[in-house]
């Protein structure tokens, strides 16, 4: 099935795959169709893992994380924990294009964003209050902390750091619609 | 999370991903997708490959860049992500992932662990034969 030229995307986000497919017709390059393709998943929210209004935080927060790379420059521009800045990979093609480092972080990069002209704005919707106010109402389950005081399998925190450790990992329920 | 690969006809290769992240993280936590060689990874002379799952576990382990390493070294992308993702499962047998491959002459393929509620792995693909995008799947 070898056919160049080609866009391949994780999961099923078609009309993901349909702006980068667009923008390597129209002539664009394949950074601009990676860009493209995952700008129009964050417009879409795909599956509510991709953009503004899913996955909050412990505080209700939703953030971001992107990345883009060119394969023939071995270029990266990326951004993690991007705060109020709905297009995460038009910052980290920005931090590519615009800077001489790799990843920006935090309050930090929406300054920087900021600064090259992306709208700050809040990335809260009534779909991601209401996933964090169920969290809340189940006693913050499923929870990331451990090795803390309440015990956060059961109580929501604040923690503290417990004196003594338990061996071993804990075996996770997979949850497809949370994911990187 | 989407991770994205594109390929010209001329073999220029771009990858790149986009995520909010997991759910009810600890504030300031970032996953794999803005790590290059853990997200997603491009090399034009060899390929791309994009990650997707649990980037706590999965950033560990650089599967994107060794997956294109692998396909460097001829390896078929199917086989390059299965390797990949057993490299990872060999130490969390119960992690949720998938990766995507692709090398520079447009080959592509894709693999997953198995895990309860996730046996089967979705994916896009568009190129100059389908001019559409089709939706593919891959057994973990």
């Amino acid at each position: 099935h070898a056919s160049l030229p080609l866009v391949i995307n994780t999961w099923p986000f078609g009309d993901a795959t349909a702006a980068a497919w667009s923008s390597l017709q129209a002539g664009g390059s394949v950074l601009d169709a990676v860009e493209k393709g995952c700008a129009r998943c964050e417009a879409d929210q795909c599956d509510g893992s991709v953009g503004y209004g899913g996955s909050p935080d412990e505080t209700g927060e939703t953030t971001l994380d992107a990345m883009i790379m060119n394969g023939d420059t071995m270029e990266v521009g990326a951004v993690a924990d991007l705060r109020r800045i709905k297009n995460a990979i038009g910052v980290a093609r920005a931090v590519m294009e615009h800077t001489y480092h790799t990843l920006l972080v935090g309050e930090s990069a929406s300054v920087f964003a900021e600064n090259m002209g992306f709208i700050a704005e809040d990335l809260t919707t009534n779909k991601s209050r209401s996933i964090y106010s169920q969290w809340l109402k189940g006693n913050c389950q499923p929870n990331y902390r451990k090795n803390v005081f309440p015990d956060p399998s059961k109580y929501c925190g604040p923690y503290k750091p417990r004196a003594t450790r338990k061996p071993g990992r804990r075996a996770r329920r997979t949850n497809i619609h949370s994911h990187d | 999370t989407i991770g994205m690969i594109a390929i010209d006809e001329d073999g220029h290769v771009a990858a790149g991903t986009s995520t909010n992240g997991a759910r009810h993280k600890v504030p300031g936590r970032v996953g794999d997708s803005p790590i290059a060689g853990a997200g997603a990874y491009a090399d034009s002379s060899a390929g791309a490959a994009a990650a997707t799952g649990n980037g706590d576990i999965m950033m560990r382990f650089l599967p994107s860049y060794l997956a294109v390493e692998l396909m460097r070294a001829r390896a078929d992308p199917s086989a390059a992500c299965k390797t990949a993702i057993s490299r990872i499962k060999r130490h969390y047998p119960e992690f949720f992932g998938a990766l995507i491959c692709a090398n520079a002459t447009g080959h592509y393929g894709a693999a997953c662990n198995k895990v309860p509620g996730f046996s089967q792995f979705h994916y896009m693909v568009s190129d100059s034969k389908s001019n559409i995008p089709l939706l593919k799947s891959v057994d973990c």
